[in-house]
């Protein structure tokens, strides 16, 4: 929240938009608009009411450079909208530089996340430093309800819970990388680089950073689901391929390779199979296993086979994976091959088996590859 | 996916002196030599600490490439009056 938590006193708030972006209809514009204050609306007791003419709590407008307020835009990039809390006279007005191309889809600008991160500026909220907020202040796109937990936490700060709204899904807050409970979803390496899914978000371990960068998978590849399974490079062949469900994406660098997704049965697995929950090539093989529910598949690169003799049980090949309450791990969450060992992921912990002594050599918390 | 960082230094140096203005209240006129503005590396570590960077206080690459992300103009720090 702004500094005096500055808010509306009164529940309803009138607003009106001056004039139009060309680059869009008026009429979406107008439902960029209505949808992202309702964002707002349907978590809070606030009333959104349009004016056609005079002064409005929130005056909305398009503009470029110097547009009024002192407080220029820039041209294309670099700054996009900005707001004022709420207040007389300019306070809670939201202006949208019209530098930018504003578009309703995940091309360049999407206006109404732009508009529901502003109208949160004009209802009081300032920014979050949570990545998979709505009041981060840098754009991402992201699909489906853009509030995460932190946002809803702020402004019903500011104006309490709806009392009668219908409940939401809001997006859950960014993962924690020392967090010691941390599990993860997947993790691969990519050209040298270590991407690690967890949520929404993966983290990007380079060699040459010294922290490592978390972001949202939707704003790097718009075009993937919202959550990984599993992943794995096959560095012969230049390759990553993400699996969701039933479906796999093959990634050459960071740009999705045509003629994807496909469906993961291609690989030779059965209907019955609808996720795959881990996957890791061995490099010293050519073979690629894929880990689903209790048991695990090999795949043969080379021939684009499955190896005969398969499924096989992972607690039968993967002996002295333990839990702390003494359990037999037969699951795994997700898996990396390196230097003749194998790192298979389950809940918090990492087990490190070597293929030649076949046995697990050490465990280690799985956040280790974060550098925690 | 990376940006590449301006080759010449003066232009990585406005850069980051015009966003820390913009964004963190930075005064125009209080800084001297580069290398030795305090001002400016406090308001670097301020914005790196904000969006979890690692806090060095200099323009490094991770610094430079989330200044030069599409953004909103509201200040993180600055008190609106």
């Amino acid at each position: 929240l702004f500094p005096r938590k500055p808010k509306w006193q009164n529940t309803l708030v009138t607003f009106r938009v001056t004039n139009y972006t060309p680059d869009l209809e008026k009429e979406d514009v107008d439902r960029a608009i209505h949808n992202a204050l309702k964002v707002w609306s349907v978590v809070t007791p606030l009333k959104f009411k349009r004016l056609r003419e005079g002064i409005a709590d929130i005056m909305i407008s398009f503009g470029r450079r110097e547009h009024g307020d002192h407080n220029p835009f820039d041209g294309p990039e670099g700054l996009l909208a900005h707001a004022y809390p709420p207040g007389i006279g300019i306070g809670g007005d939201t202006h949208f530089d019209e530098d930018e191309i504003w578009t309703k889809d995940s091309h360049a600008y999407n206006l109404f996340l732009v508009a529901a991160h502003e109208f949160g500026h004009a209802l009081g909220m300032a920014h979050s430093n949570d990545p998979g907020s709505l009041m981060y202040p840098v754009y991402s796109y992201t699909s489906g309800f853009p509030l995460s937990e932190d946002d809803i936490k702020g402004i019903q700060e500011l104006y309490g819970p709806n009392p009668d709204h219908k409940k939401v899904k809001p997006q859950p807050e960014a993962p924690k990388k020392c967090d010691p409970e941390l599990s993860i979803d997947a993790v691969t390496e990519l050209r040298g680089e270590v991407l690690i899914f967890k949520d929404r978000y993966f983290w990007r371990v380079h060699p040459q950073f010294t922290e490592p960068e978390l972001a949202l998978i939707q704003s790097t590849w718009p075009q993937l689901p919202k959550k990984v399974n599993a992943a794995y490079e096959n560095s012969e062949k230049d390759i990553v391929i993400i699996f969701s469900g039933i479906r796999m994406w093959a990634l050459n660098g960071y740009t999705l390779v045509p003629g994807y997704p496909k469906y993961i049965h291609t690989l030779g697995l059965p209907k019955s199979i609808r996720k795959i929950d881990a996957a890791v090539y061995i490099s010293d093989t050519g073979k690629t296993l894929l880990f689903t529910d209790e048991e695990y598949w090999s795949y043969n690169e080379q021939s684009g086979t499955m190896d005969h003799g398969y499924p096989r049980s992972i607690k039968d090949d993967f002996p002295g994976m333990q839990e702390r309450d003494g359990d037999e791990v037969d699951e795994v969450d997700a898996a990396t091959y390196k230097n003749g060992y194998l790192y298979l992921y389950h809940e918090n912990l990492q087990y490190e088996y070597s293929y030649n002594r076949r046995k697990v050599v050490r465990m280690m918390k799985a956040n280790d590859l974060l550098n925690c | 996916f990376t940006k590449p960082v301006p080759a010449n230094k003066t232009d990585t140096w406005l850069l980051g002196e015009r966003y820390l203005r913009r964004f963190y209240g930075m005064q125009p006129g209080l800084l001297g030599n580069p290398k030795s503005s305090d001002v400016m590396t406090e308001k670097i570590r301020a914005m790196q600490s904000f969006f979890k960077l690692e806090v060095t206080g200099k323009l490094d690459d991770n610094t430079l490439e989330v200044m030069k992300k599409a953004r909103c103009g509201v200040p993180e720090v600055a008190e609106y009056n």
